[in-house]
């Protein structure tokens, strides 16, 4: 049985994408049976795997006209890593949700017969808390939220939270936090400093151990259409997501 | 007469909201009467500038409710500079605007008793290309597109191309291009001067003279709810900004 997890939140820019991608090819490589869904109309996951325009049918033909999402999963590099694509269509898809009875659980309902066939579910979420997204806070078993060591991002965490908890109360009472992971830090600043310690006293051991570095390997990546563990290992970039993959691991062992 | 100018780019976390803040602030200090809209549910203009939960009536009410703007405007600590604000309550008017009539035209009806009053209206944008960016595209003369300097932020300008052209077909015919200003360059890496190359070959003199570099200083300044030029006059930020400010003050002049 899967383990769904959201990444997620409305600030912009702050490493849902990459984390999707490196935590869910890292989870590849330790033998997991992987799928992510790019729930994002930018797209970015289909194209940081290098899978844009390979294919005919996506996320929003699956929403939106209920075609089966078994008939539009594609291959990567890693054989245990499978993706669900998305592309620009599925911005209409925010608007065309919104006059459909149980608008919220399209995405729920469309995962039920594909969960079995994998261990984990990385949903990639837009920089927004509409409907797209609360399809997959309804979907998941768990939330990841990528912080970037930063003000704004600061900022946004209670407005995540408020949502997070009316999504408990209304479409997904057993939805939990996996955990916040802090993204881009940059020991040089004192900004990464105060702001990492800032959370770790807000959110104590809902914050993952590992931290993200601020790495320009994970930036040229995705323009190589590649994972950063296969297209850079030693980088500390691909060093921080193994990491992170063997706390993700030890946390379901948690559960 | 103001010129209007909607900041956006549907990319999240590439100085939509820094751009604001921080070219709106240099134009007042050049003495340029200036308005910013902060037309993102996250608020992060209105934050920035140290104004979060100064107020009791923000953008939500204008746009929703009907109320003038001229009710909300509010002051800084630069006496050529206002802010209409934003918080939370605006996610509602994403799907709150999808039934109305004239959805997309609210905010020019409601800009138009006070352009007279400004030199320049700057708008944030949220980071999707959703009713509220739209509302921002048809009441703008022009649009300012940050683009990082990073892989998936390139592949980002053809979808928002897209949007542009359609915008000018429908809602706004007048609609130009303001520029694209390059942020967050880092000139130790390959990755930012590539994409530089990339973008000066696509788009050739729409691209903004000026870059901005990526300048710690920058992301200290909303903490403290002050635009660079207050925070850290000196710093490369700030510079970066006068000179932009300047760019987009005889950008006017040849218009
Ligand atoms: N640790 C890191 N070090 C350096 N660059 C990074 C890191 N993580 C992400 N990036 C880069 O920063 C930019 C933003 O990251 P990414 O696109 O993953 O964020 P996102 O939250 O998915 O953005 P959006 O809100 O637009 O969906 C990208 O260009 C990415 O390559
Ligand atoms: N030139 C720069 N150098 C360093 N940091 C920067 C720079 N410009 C912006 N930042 C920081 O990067 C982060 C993203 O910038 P900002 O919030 O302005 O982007 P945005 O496009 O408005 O994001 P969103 O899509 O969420 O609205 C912020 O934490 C900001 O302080
Ligand atoms: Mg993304
Ligand atoms: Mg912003």
């Amino acid at each position: 049985m899967a383990r769904t997890i959201a990444i997620t939140n409305q600030k912009g820019g702050v490493g849902k994408t990459t984390t999707t991608i490196n935590l869910g090819a890292t989870l590849a490589v330790a033998d997991m049976k992987v799928l992510i869904i790019d729930a994002d109309p930018q797209g970015n996951s289909t194209s940081g795997l290098g899978l844009r325009r390979k294919f005919s049918r996506s996320f929003y033909h699956a929403l939106i006209m209920n075609e089966p999402l078994s008939g539009m999963v594609l291959d990567t590099e890693l054989p245990n890593l499978k993706v669900i694509p998305s592309e620009k269509t599925l911005v209409a898809a925010e608007i065309e949700l919104v006059d459909l009875p149980d608008r919220e659980f399209k995405l729920k309902s469309l995962l039920a017969p594909l969960v079995h066939d994998y261990d984990y579910v990385l949903i990639d979420c837009p920089p927004s808390l509409g409907l797209l997204t609360l399809n997959a806070l309804a979907a998941a078993d768990s939330v990841l939220i990528p912080i970037q060591c930063e003000y704004f991002a600061l900022e946004g965490v209670s407005e995540l939270w408020d949502t997070l908890v009316r999504v408990r109360r209304t479409v997904n009472p057993k939805l939990t936090v996996e955990g916040f992971l802090l993204t881009m830090f940059d020991e040089r600043t004192n900004l990464s400093t105060q702001v990492m310690s800032d959370l770790r006293d807000f959110l104590g051991s809902q914050v993952f151990t590992t931290i993200i570095p601020r790495n320009v390997r994970l930036a040229e990546a995705p323009s190589h259409g590649k994972p950063i563990i296969l297209y850079d290992i030693r980088s500390k970039g691909a060093e921080s997501y193994v990491r992170l993959a063997k706390e993700v691991i030890n946390n379901v062992k948690k559960g």
